[in-house]
């Protein structure tokens, strides 16, 4: 039974399998105190994760000054539900920890906050302490948050962060376009920033702990838009959505080739909005979406048919082209149904005739639907000019 | 009344050669 449709067939919207999307993607780390220093393909922070059997990653040039970047490519849109960072300590570090999560939306070309975890916030960040935000206007800009106390999980210590935790609008995500766009990402960066200088003198007495990291977690699903159940590797790696509902693209994110009979709409609960297909009376399998043929339709219908074939014309390919008319012994999706106007060469001025009566324009003294007999008071003539004389 | 179809051979083409339809 396939997740995207009502036992009856009936469209019906589907979420993609909640994954770990960092799962084998080789991080990227950088380390840039004293110019950028790279690591890349670090796989041990990706792969299963063992609390036996440990793997811990910290930078080359030591964890308590500086600042890296691990920064993870996700290889297409997801929808992120959490971030959870796995450490190698088994208790709170004795070192103040300022770390920011970033994303990005456009493969790694720009980047945006989405939290702060300092227990300095105003100092680090300039930002209050705070795990809520205010106003809906505030959902979408990074909150800033003490880290302490954290989740201790067997192996270490788990700092996870919630993509929607204390966002006003989360329990309307599905009609939340703001917070759709707020959860997507196609990258994400965690940074560890330069500790304070207070804790650089601390006294040596202080036991270091050194951030260690063991494990890096991305929760969410491909961004498919309600529209796929499932999300599978291609031949290159890349996760791409087995789009339903007539949709088409990386994220099922516009309408398939010919289903443009309404705007593309993402699926929500209550609305699956499935691309509905143009109506063409089976005489063509092109068309084009028009706003203002929607529009002028009350929002109902907008696809325009494109070259109609069978000598048929019109949106929906409904009438029959000039010279042809219309055969009503013949459904109106039938091949057939336009035939020639059959016009008399003499008796018809040219070889038009209406396209749904078939009735040709006929000369004067000349009548029928084909203008082939003379009317009644009117006999044939010899000149070609004038068939019909009185 | 059924009018007889128009009959092409009861025409005179002498002057009228180019509009003979090529099936008459």
């Amino acid at each position: 039974h396939d997740p995207c449709y009502y036992l009856d067939g009936r469209p019906r919207h589907c979420l993609s399998e909640f994954i770990n999307a960092a799962y084998g993607i080789p991080a990227n780390a950088s380390y840039s105190l004293q110019g950028p220093d790279y690591d890349s393909n670090i796989t041990t922070l990706t792969d299963l994760h063992n609390p036996h059997n440990l793997t811990c990653w910290m930078a080359h040039k030591g964890p308590d000054a500086g600042e890296w970047v691990l920064t993870l490519p996700l290889g297409r849109r997801f929808e992120v539900t959490y971030i959870s960072l796995q450490f190698c300590q088994q208790g709170e570090p004795s070192d103040p920890i300022s770390i920011s999560i970033l994303k990005s939306m456009d493969f790694g070309r720009t980047w945006r906050p989405m939290q702060h975890y300092s227990s300095d916030c105003q100092g680090k960040f300039g930002l209050p302490s705070q795990t809520v935000a205010q106003t809906r206007h505030q959902e979408t800009e990074p909150l800033c948050s003490d880290p302490r106390p954290l989740q201790k999980q067997r192996g270490g210590m788990v700092l996870a962060f919630s993509t929607l935790d204390g966002r006003p609008s989360s329990p309307d995500f599905d009609h939340s376009h703001t917070l759709q766009d707020w959860v997507t990402a196609t990258d994400i960066r965690v940074v560890f920033h330069q500790v304070s200088i207070e804790a650089k003198v601390a006294p040596p007495s202080a036991v270091r702990a050194p951030l260690a990291l063991s494990d890096l977690q991305v929760g969410g699903r491909c961004k498919c838009n309600g529209h796929a159940s499932r999300c599978r590797r291609d031949d290159t790696g890349q996760a791409v959505c087995i789009c339903e509902h007539h949709t088409a693209g990386p994220d099922c994110d516009v309408c398939e080739d010919f289903y443009c009979d309404r705007p593309w709409h993402r699926a929500t609960p209550t609305h699956p909005n499935p691309c509905v297909a143009c109506e063409c009376n089976g005489h063509s399998n092109k068309c084009r979406f028009s706003m203002e043929v929607f529009q002028q339709s009350g929002r109902r219908s907008g696809g325009v048919c494109q070259k109609c074939r069978h000598h048929t014309a019109g949106r929906h390919c409904q009438y029959c082209q000039n010279g042809y008319t219309r055969d009503n012994s013949k459904p109106q999706n039938h091949r057939k149904a336009c035939q020639p106007c059959q016009c008399h060469p003499l008796g018809a001025v040219g070889r038009w005739c209406n396209q749904t009566s078939g009735q040709c324009l006929c000369r004067e003294g000349v009548t029928g639907l084909r203008c082939n007999r003379c009317a009644p008071g009117y006999k044939q003539g010899k000149s070609p000019l004038r068939p019909c004389i009185r | 009344e059924v009018m007889p179809t128009l009959d092409m051979a009861l025409f005179d083409w002498t002057d009228y050669e180019d509009m003979k339809p090529v099936d008459t």
